[in-house]
């Protein structure tokens, strides 16, 4: 119960605080009821309920072609024994694929003409932290290239994040659209990436819960320029994009490739005149075993 | 052979019981190999990487005279004293780990989401004694 001086900032949670958490949980400095914050896997490894991980409520399975990515950038991300990578571009610890968590029908008034495949998404950020700091932040769209042989395209993509609407309704009103025009081949993409990271970065450092992002995405082949029914048919091959967040978790639990550690124990010997008569003390018999050695 | 002439009844020398108490001790403190799959655990439906797992561990005896060489503090030789010439109620200094690696991990949270996370200290590279 007694937290040495030494470490105010190491908090022991009082046994009669909440015994749902465990009994001893050294928490992060200046994090109070850090157990819900802890990653999940740390969250379950520190849970003392015996088997409780067998136990865990079932998961909604993501979508196959958003685990496909996010399989893949952890290859490119770490070995295969799970060892993280040290290259220049990797600064991020930490990726969240987030998959929309509602979809709203666009409102009549605000319908952008020429609209064929627009849709309003809610990003739920509850499990980003106030530790982990935004990096770069992704709309990944997937989509089935069997639907088309391989040609170019042309699309173009509006995006407007909205502002929490204040009646509470799930989808307020547009704010600030910024249109990307994109040009790709279809057969050496399957994914498409949209740069939102300006577009985030204010409302993740404010640590807002949840996201609206209202998405227009039209795209026609170049070469059937007015034949727009065609690229109704790539518009209706779009699944609704997931959310990429690289971030840089600064918990003590993230691994933080620049942080340097402390300079080693041993260094501290040198100018210990103490630690001289112990090994002194501590040898003296192993001192004439040695000799015998050295003469063996 | 001298002493053994004037007095046949003196001890013979056992030579290899002699010598064994100037080897190393034969259970030092050393790292140990250790490697499971989030299979075995029933992970593997949430951990989608990586499959195995190489935490280590440390195991084995402080030998008396750690010195630097474990990276020791000079406080483990203070407890080794005690324990041989005050107190062998103090318990000897123990091999713990004294660095580790990171650990690159792919999990599905409960609502689908798919996290890739780096976390620190999770596998054990380097012994001490302390």
């Amino acid at each position: 119960e007694a937290v040495s001086e030494r470490t105010p900032e190491l908090l022991l949670i009082p046994e009669d605080e909440s015994p749902v958490l465990p009994p001893v949980l050294l928490l992060p400095p200046g994090v109070r009821n850090g157990y819900a914050l802890l990653p999940p896997l740390l969250k379950v490894l520190s849970d003392q309920r015996p088997h409780s991980w067998e136990g865990e409520s079932p998961r909604l399975q993501p979508d196959s072609r958003a685990l496909r990515y996010m399989k893949r950038l952890y290859k490119m991300s770490a070995t295969k024994e799970g060892i993280p990578k040290a290259n220049k571009s990797h600064l991020y610890n930490t990726v969240w694929l987030l998959t929309p968590c509602a979809e709203c029908k666009h409102h009549p008034k605000d319908q952008i003409k020429e609209d064929l495949h627009s849709v309003d998404l809610l990003f739920n950020l509850d499990r980003v932290t106030a530790l982990e700091h935004l990096l770069k932040s992704v709309l990944l769209y997937s989509f089935d290239r069997s639907v088309f042989s391989s040609s170019a395209i042309t699309c173009t993509c509006h995006v407007a994040v909205k502002e929490n609407d204040p009646s509470g309704q799930v989808c307020p009103n547009v704010l600030q659209p910024i249109t990307f025009n994109l040009h790709f081949e279809i057969r050496r993409h399957k994914w498409i990436e949209i740069d939102v990271t300006s577009f985030l970065q204010p409302l993740i450092a404010s640590n807002k819960r949840s996201i609206h992002i209202a998405v227009n995405f039209t795209c026609l082949k170049d070469d059937q320029h007015h034949n727009s029914n065609l690229g109704n048919s790539f518009n209706m091959a779009l699944v609704p994009p997931s959310l990429l967040l690289y971030l840089n978790d600064t918990s003590e639990q993230a691994y933080r490739r620049w942080h340097r550690r402390k300079n080693p124990v041993w260094s501290r010997w040198r100018n210990n005149p103490l630690a001289d008569s112990l090994e002194e003390m501590g040898t003296e018999n192993m001192q004439y075993k040695r000799a015998s050695r050295h003469r063996r | 052979d001298e002493d053994v002439k004037e007095n046949p009844s003196a001890p013979t020398y056992n030579l290899s019981e002699y010598f064994k108490q100037f080897l190393f001790p034969q259970n030092e403190c050393e790292l140990h190999n250790f490697r499971l799959s989030f299979s075995q655990l029933k992970w593997d439906k949430w951990i989608i990487a990586p499959h195995r797992y190489s935490p280590q561990y440390c195991k084995g005896d402080c030998p008396r005279v750690v010195g630097h060489r474990y990276g020791s503090p000079v406080h483990t030789m203070v407890q080794n004293i005690i324990y041989e010439k005050l107190d062998d109620s103090v318990p000897r200094p123990s091999c713990i780990p004294a660095e580790y690696s990171p650990l690159s991990v792919l999990t599905i949270e409960p609502d689908g989401s798919i996290v890739y996370k780096e976390y620190e200290d999770m596998i054990a590279t380097k012994c001490t004694c302390r």
